[in-house]
């Protein structure tokens, strides 16, 4: 499954 | 974005000035744990690291800098400003039982082995724990004042939020971090007492206070 390469959470 | 994860910001940016607000209106700390607001504290400067180099949106950059600012001026209200309303009898849970585990994990379980994903697990990791000593401080002194246990709420529904949030994005956008839901998961679930507690007394117009 695609990560949150892009840490756009908070 | 989806409302889950927006009102879940609202919820933690709520928590952390209503906690800054408490301490600079009562000219008091007490019943606060320095030690959780280092830990957020922490948490905050680990995982925006990226704050100047990786900008996503106004309101992420906006907010990050919020969180960090305020945790800042809330340690300094804690440990400077109102340092003889700190209780340090009752907030003696050992931060280094934290810190070294959850920074060692951090070196084992991480998505990439870089310095900056490693701080942001370490982070993640964290956050999942560093509201202990608060719990513990209370548990210690048997009672919260009221607006100190509706900080708890709001920063408790917060993660609870953000889970929903990870729900809704995997099944949205075939997203989902598998570091952050179990730390997220982990974090509610040290809530659930006290989520109990609150429902059970707070909400009933009765200060909180655990069954001595």
């Amino acid at each position: 499954a695609q990560q949150n390469k892009d840490k756009d959470e908070l | 974005m989806n409302i889950f994860r927006l009102v879940g910001d609202l919820s933690h940016l709520l928590a952390i000035l209503l906690l800054l607000w408490k301490i600079w209106k009562t000219r008091s700390c007490a019943g606060v744990s320095g030690k959780s607001q280092i830990m957020f504290g922490l948490v905050y400067i680990t995982r925006y690291l990226d704050l100047f180099t990786n900008f996503i949106s106004i309101y992420n950059t906006t907010m990050k800098a919020i969180f960090i600012a305020v945790a800042i001026a809330t340690i300094y209200l804690i440990y400077f400003k109102f340092k003889a309303t700190y209780d340090s009898n009752h907030d003696t849970f050992r931060m280094e039982f934290l810190i070294v585990p959850v920074g060692g994990l951090a070196f084992l379980v991480n998505h990439d082995f870089t310095a900056l994903e490693i701080l942001w697990t370490f982070s993640i990791y964290l956050e999942s724990v560093a509201i202990l000593p608060q719990l513990f401080m209370i548990s210690k002194t048997g009672e919260a004042e009221t607006i100190t246990s509706h900080y708890l709420f709001a920063l408790g529904s917060y993660r609870a939020l953000y889970i929903v949030n990870w729900v809704y994005r995997y099944y949205f956008e075939g997203f989902f971090d598998l570091i952050a839901i179990v730390a997220g998961c982990v974090q509610t679930i040290l809530y659930c007492d006290f989520f109990y507690l609150y429902v059970t007394k707070v909400m009933h117009g009765k200060k909180l206070s655990l069954p001595a």
